[in-house]
């Protein structure tokens, strides 16, 4: 489903400064797959999951979404690409402000072309998924740290991707709301075959991963940890 | 050195729409205290914090910080009470996109009027404390989630404040640096006396604690469950 080849990325926050991010990143995410990242905050887990997901673009290497080698692809192509088929869970959740629950869920459904009232019913489906259908009207502000964190899961589901990227995405709700979201996406990942990339630093987020790949320094560890089913 | 004494608070994001976040909430921390708040997400913690640290104000009850009752107090001292003597880390992190880690670090410092130099120096030692002195001059997006963290919690530290409001502070940060970070917390509070006020979903920050409070449907509960030292 989804391949970095050797890829760097550096970045050049300022002329004379270059921040090697990630260094000969090779990983293989299999379809149908839960894999996860782990490692040190500024490890180089949100950049990988970035440039998996097309969000950014590598220094070097090849990167290979869905069979397609979109190292180059256009930005036109790669929009499409990423509407229809990977849905995102940023660490920086970024809801749309001016939007209600509702209206951020639905909003991806709207782009690819659902009819109106399809889509609204959709996204009252997701959000009583995510526990949070008695906030529909609310906008961002006025949701908690969490409620925001599951509106944006709620969003990242409204296509029915075949590739979900999660970049920690139970780092704003308590153990037990972290549970209900983990068995919501066990249920996707089985009965749907979605594939899953996640970053994560509680392990118990990434027991559900049937590969845990660890970034330390840009470096992304070539064997991974298999966990018992 | 902060009370609340039986606190509503109830938002009305429509007309029609009414939403009680927190019900009759009494709480005390002591001075040099350190006491967590935990609860499902949406419970009211950050909500009780803000109150608390007087970024909002309650809808009835009274809120005592450092001996003043500022329920009805006026804007301008509370800033002034902010500004020296509480320090805050936001579930959202809010830094100035447009100033570095070092300027976020220094601003307090710059508007309680340290001299420029002083105010650079010190930012620079707690930029150090908390691992990031080499990212001094990168812009909040040029940051992982988890270094941005660490630098509202530098910003946090810079007016030495009575009083640290800290709101899930380690959540996107790996164990090994939540650890640090935590070993930070109390020896700032054994060596500076810094009462410390925190809302967790993690069972290891909240073991620094000497109180641990549960918030749940806006209800804070009146036990609080002392942890052995
Ligand atoms: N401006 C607002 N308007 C309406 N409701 C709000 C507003 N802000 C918060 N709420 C509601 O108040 C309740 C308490 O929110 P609060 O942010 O205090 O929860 P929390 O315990 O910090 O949760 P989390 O663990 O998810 O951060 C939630 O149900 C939330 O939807
Ligand atoms: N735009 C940028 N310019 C310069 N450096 C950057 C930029 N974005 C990220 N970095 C650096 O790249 C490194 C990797 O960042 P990344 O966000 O991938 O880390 P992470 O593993 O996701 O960390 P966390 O667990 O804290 O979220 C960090 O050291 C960070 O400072
Ligand atoms: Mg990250
Ligand atoms: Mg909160």
């Amino acid at each position: 489903a989804i391949s970095l080849v050797d890829v760097d990325k550096v970045y050049r926050p300022s002329r004379d400064v270059e921040v090697v991010a990630l260094r000969g990143a090779t990983l293989t995410v299999e379809r149908g797959e839960i894999v996860a990242l782990m490692g040190p905050s500024g490890s180089g887990k949100t950049t990988a999951l970035n440039i998996m997901g097309t969000l950014d673009r590598p220094t070097r290497g090849r990167v290979y979404v869905a069979g397609f080698d979109v190292t180059e692809a256009d930005e036109g192509f790669l929009e499409a690409l990423r509407l229809h088929y990977i849905g995102f869970v940023f660490q920086s959740i970024n809801l749309v402000p001016s939007l209600t629950a509702l209206e951020n869920v639905a909003l991806p459904m709207l782009a690819a072309g659902y009819p109106r009232h399809e889509a609204y019913r959709k996204a009252r489906l997701l959000l009583d998924a995510v526990g949070l259908l008695d906030r529909a009207g609310h906008y961002p502000h006025q949701l908690s740290g969490g409620q925001q964190q599951r509106v944006a899961i709620a969003r990242a589901l409204a296509n029915m991707p075949l590739i979900l990227i999660l970049d920690e995405p139970t780092s704003n709700v308590d153990v037990a709301t972290a549970r209900a979201l983990l068995t919501l996406f066990r249920e996707i990942n089985s009965v749907l075959g979605t594939t899953i990339v996640m970053a994560t630093h509680d392990p118990e987020v990434a027991s559900i991963a049937g590969k845990v790949v660890y970034v330390r320094g840009g470096v992304v560890s070539r064997s991974a940890v298999k966990l018992a089913e």
